[in-house]
């Protein structure tokens, strides 16, 4: 392809990357360096401010005066109200996958693969998508959360009882290496799309529509980093070895899923995530 | 897999109604 329909394609993907999903990293970038202008999230750190700010958790764009005026839900005893977090951000997390499957189709060609194929490529890569849209929400100090209403503290949540506190510091540590590549909005929406259209998924049928749709997609993320980024030389090949991390992260995540759906009793997980977890590792 | 996956495969069809989850 010319590079002009490389550069096309980039904005196009670009232009999908905002309109899909409702916190991009430029956003998150403004919210984590206090640029929104007095507009700061609420801060989990401890129990107490997860039960005031857990009403949150779930609200679309809530607004700021509603927010300073809130209630206080009353209490619940510890694990209760850990299990009920897991909930909220559990319907969070199926609404993102919404957000991934509309943005997959965006991508030129992707509707037109064997739907077996298409379904096989998002229940292997939403996941992918996820923990690599958080990385840009979260600092070595906690995490933006309910569209960058919240902010959850690190130390809070490795203080969670056992296993939750073990389901984010992975992504952590994932994050903070892989936001030193300092990708834009645009590089990110490239590397999703290349993420999803990985043609090694077991059980396509199809292969090399995919791969040709993702070898047009790599060129142009190789091009547009070289413009981009001409003082990192070295940013494409870094960038692709993050795929090798994304897929033991989301190995280890569906491992602790399951884990918790044997150990807690009250659990109940989502189904549209029970649908792409099932058999998935 | 169509069978499997009814929620994914309702999402990859339907771009415009808003699915209930």
């Amino acid at each position: 392809p010319e590079s002009a329909d490389l550069r096309a394609l980039s904005r196009q993907l670009c232009l999908s990357y905002h309109r899909h999903f409702p916190l991009t990293k430029s956003k998150a970038k403004a919210i984590l360096s206090g640029k929104t202008h007095g507009n700061s999230p609420f801060v989990i750190h401890d129990m107490k401010s997860l039960t005031a700010g857990q009403y949150f958790i779930n609200c679309r764009q809530l607004p700021v005066l509603e927010r300073q005026r809130s209630v206080l839900p009353p209490e619940e005893p510890a694990g209760e109200l850990e299990l009920s977090v897991f909930r909220r951000l559990q319907f969070r997390s199926a609404e993102a996958v919404q957000e991934v499957t509309e943005f997959a189709k965006s991508i030129p060609g992707f509707t037109e693969l064997d739907m077996n194929d298409q379904v096989i490529l998002l229940k292997y890569g939403v996941i992918e998508v996820m923990t690599t849209m958080l990385a840009p929400l979260m600092n070595k100090d906690g995490t933006l959360f309910a569209y960058g209403q919240i902010f959850m503290t690190r130390e809070f949540l490795k203080s969670l009882r056992k296993p939750f506190c073990e389901m984010m510091e992975p992504k952590f540590e994932f994050a903070v290496k892989f936001n030193v590549l300092e990708l834009d909005d645009s590089d990110m929406a490239l590397f999703f799309a290349v993420i999803i259209l990985s043609g090694d998924r077991p059980g396509l049928v199809n292969v090399k529509p995919i791969e040709d749709l993702q070898e047009t997609v790599l060129l142009a993320l190789e091009l547009q980093l070289k413009t981009i980024h001409p003082d990192c030389p070295q940013l494409f090949a870094k960038l692709l070895q993050k795929m090798t991390d994304l897929r033991q992260l989301v190995a280890d995540h569906v491992r602790l899923i399951h884990l918790l759906k044997k150990q807690e009793v009250q659990m109940c997980l989502h189904p549209l995530l029970q649908e792409i977890m099932r058999d998935l590792y | 897999l169509k069978e499997k996956h009814k929620i994914l495969h309702r999402l990859l069809q339907n771009s415009t109604s808003p699915v209930d989850l």
